[in-house]
């Protein structure tokens, strides 16, 4: 079945480019084999930032790699929806910017799914529809219904 | 949507019955210090669909029941329960074949039990295989194993994993 | 020197514990070995956050187990001071309460080294003396001085 | 204080030379976007403490040299140069020793210079050994491979090593 393997190959690559080019505004990624044509290889994943050379996705920063690894992990998600995500603290290495632009991102996905996010950036728990506040109190977790405007 | 409510009670820092609904469509943020809570609530998801201790931040089960704070009184079991929607009777197959008695509820629930020797699996309160969770949450299209779920610090395990478990991950979606 | 290794280890131990409870307000933590009596055997961590039972510590949470690092760290640092300190984005898992407790600890080093801090937190960078603004401009990196108020 | 500038030349993201100047005892807050070259900047200065490739971020020493951008020109070397101060004359020593002829600064140099085809240690502007630049580092009490250099992510490393690396920690300080 190795054209079901490059046909899901593709579209997953495809999903994993638009996204990232919504996260990074601009630039460019995709996906390939580590030996062409044999579909037992590795999976390499190409990103390259805008104004940039491509390079090893090693020497890309903490924030980069995060936002790429974003982009793949909703490139699976368009491939096989699911109707509950829970990201917990994906913004950690995110500048405000960035983390707004995930947030917008998320938005997208929350009409047809529940989205449940933990974050400290309170820039996100706005976009949220509802927000749970979570106390600790000799050792004891409490968690109330937060209104925030 | 399809998730109704978390339930936790004994687990983790969750002394108390804690009922938290995520009933919304949309986006449901949770906040608080470092150290509140907010990561076990993940962990309580995650237990009751099934995942190992090693997963939960745990060396074994048992770790996961309240064990008291510092000067309180340890709880005898740790229980989540998870709710789902079932107004669509999607789980309605799954509830005849296990219920048998022609009960068609708008809502099933699922969980699991920990005690210091002991642990269950819960559907509609009654204990059952894991196989009946497998089968719910499969019928949900939600898996613990899948990547809708990620954990503090794993979102860029995609990224640092070998090509070779990656591309596996599209033999999986092929 | 088996009594060497007990001193170095008990007088790393207490300088642990001293800055937890700084980052803490309160609990307690040391150090032991995994075997007693056994130098040859690993060296355990154990924190304790106030209010809480000891616990292993994998199941602390995320900033706990950062604040817990970063007071080994700087434990570290007591025994064997250096006069540069680099620190590149310690603070990503921390709220904004512990990132705060975070700097003032770092305050007390800052007479007598040179911290370099990279973070995306302002309330850090206004802990500083001075500060240096990094801009990305077509895959070009440029450093300003920046004054902050 | 001790470290006077760190300057970067053709070093990663930094194609212009590029001095950063931390003279200031107390502490120097570096900000910038996600990518800026924040990190970059932590790199030049290992890289010239003798830090390998792997620990960089990159394969090979010679992807550390400025890539040209997008559509811009590759540098032809990559180089770095870290400026200590000696008003003290903690370095005389190595000074009268790897130079011989009688100078003694206020301030002395080590640096480190990579090409597509050759790698090379600098001090004073001259080529040295790297055992020169060990012994530097020793003087001033400072070794990229000890705890007062945190790598982006690697904080909690100490807590996640096995016990036994942590207790080595234990036995280099005895
Ligand atoms: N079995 C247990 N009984 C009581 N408390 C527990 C138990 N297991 C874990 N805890 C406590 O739960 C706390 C961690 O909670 P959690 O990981 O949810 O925090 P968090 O809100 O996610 O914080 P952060 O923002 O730092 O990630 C720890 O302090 C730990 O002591
Ligand atoms: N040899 C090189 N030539 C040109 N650019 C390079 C080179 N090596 C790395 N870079 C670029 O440097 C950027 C990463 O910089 P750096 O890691 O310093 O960012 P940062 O400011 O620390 O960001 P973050 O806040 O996300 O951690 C990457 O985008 C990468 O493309
Ligand atoms: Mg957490
Ligand atoms: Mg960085």
């Amino acid at each position: 079945k190795k054209e079901k393997f490059y046909s899901t190959m593709e579209e997953l690559s495809e999903y994993f480019e638009e996204i990232f080019q919504k996260l990074f505004d601009g630039g460019s990624a995709h996906l390939e084999l580590s030996r062409e044509g044999d579909i037992e290889s590795g999976l390499l994943i190409k990103a390259n930032p805008p104004g940039k050379e491509l390079i090893v996705l090693d020497s890309l920063s903490g924030g980069e790699k995060t936002l790429t690894a974003i982009a793949f992990i909703f490139a699976l998600q368009e491939m096989n929806p699911a109707p509950v995500y829970v990201m917990d603290e994906i913004d950690a290495a995110l500048d405000q910017r960035r983390s707004t632009k995930v947030a917008d991102l998320l938005d997208e996905y929350s009409s047809d799914a529940q989205l449940i996010l933990i974050s400290h950036n309170e820039e996100t728990a706005k976009h949220a529809e509802q927000v749970f506040g979570v106390t600790m109190d000799n050792g004891q977790s409490e968690v109330l219904s937060i209104k925030l405007n | 949507s399809i998730l109704n409510n978390l339930i936790l009670r004994g687990f983790k820092s969750f002394n108390k019955k804690t009922t938290i609904p995520f009933q919304k469509q949309g986006m449901t943020a949770i906040i608080g210090e470092n150290g509140s809570g907010k990561s076990n609530i993940v962990d309580g998801l995650t237990f009751v669909m099934g995942q190992r201790s090693s997963k939960l931040r745990a060396n074994k089960l048992s770790q996961l029941i309240y064990n008291g704070g510092e000067d309180g009184t340890p709880a005898d079991r740790a229980r989540v329960t998870v709710t789902l929607d079932n107004t669509d009777d999607r789980f309605s197959g799954i509830v005849s074949e296990v219920l048998e008695n022609g009960e068609n509820p708008d809502e099933i629930t699922i969980g699991r039990k920990v005690t210091q020797n002991s642990s269950a699996y819960k559907f509609m309160g009654k204990n059952c295989k894991r196989s009946v969770i497998d089968d719910v949450l499969d019928e949900a299209n939600m898996d613990p194993s899948r990547h809708h779920i990620v954990n503090q610090g794993k979102v860029t395990e995609i990224i640092n994993m070998s090509s070779t478990n990656r591309r596996e991950i599209i033999d999986r979606l092929a």
